[in-house]
């Protein structure tokens, strides 16, 4: 564990608690795209599958109940929870995210470090993850004001990946050179994906 | 753990 990671994954959490804050302090999930929402519990689910089978750590293991549990629980907020699902745009929220699973689920089947079951969910949660903003992306653009947290979300979700990025530098020199380029091509594409947010995001 | 192939990352 190197302080990147630490603060990839102290930043990643903070981001899901500041979406919880915001649906459970406003009863309200307007400008959130329940569909990116779902896109990232089934990342979890996907990737976090080994919780049960393979203990790595102590901290390794809480960490993915709480993005399982705080995923699931959000989707749950903007599905059956009556006072937070009156206030999802369903009509803004309208890209095709089914695509991005298939998408995904295809470039596991021939990206893979191994042809087996884990590995293939393993690199489906990757490439999901990679493009799983989306569907926010799009909502924030068409969204006349992008309120404070929903952009704090975000920020905080692109300032992730890009500590992320920083760790697998840093593990490259340190670590010697281990094949990690399914999780190094993705994580570019996932913090590319966010840099005109960000242009936006300063320049408002 | 890198020889298990375990992703030990989040």
């Amino acid at each position: 564990m190197n302080a990147f990671r630490f603060l990839g994954d102290m930043t990643h959490l903070f981001s899901v608690l500041v979406l919880l804050l915001k649906i459970y302090a406003t009863k309200s999930c307007s400008g959130v795209s329940r569909k990116t929402q779902e896109l990232y519990m089934v990342v979890f689910l996907a990737r976090y599958m080994d919780l049960f089978t393979d203990y790595i750590s102590l901290y390794n293991s809480v960490m993915k109940v709480v993005f399982i549990t705080s995923s699931a629980a959000i989707v749950w907020c903007m599905r059956r929870h009556p006072q937070v699902r009156r206030t999802y745009d369903k009509e803004q929220d309208t890209f095709r995210h089914v695509v991005l699973v298939a998408a995904a689920f295809v470039l596991a089947l021939i990206f893979n470090e191994r042809f087996t079951f884990r590995e293939i969910c393993w690199a489906f949660s990757i490439y999901l993850e990679a493009v799983a903003i989306l569907p926010q992306l799009v909502l924030l653009q068409r969204g006349r004001n992008v309120d404070n947290l929903t952009g704090q979300y975000v920020f905080f979700l692109g300032a992730y990946r890009a500590f992320y990025i920083l760790n697998w530098i840093y593990r490259y020199f340190t670590e010697g050179h281990h094949s990690r380029w399914i999780s190094w091509l993705s994580g570019l594409v996932q913090t590319g994906l966010y840099a005109d947010f960000f242009y936006y995001y300063f320049l408002r | 753990r890198e020889g298990s192939h375990s992703h030990d990352e989040l």
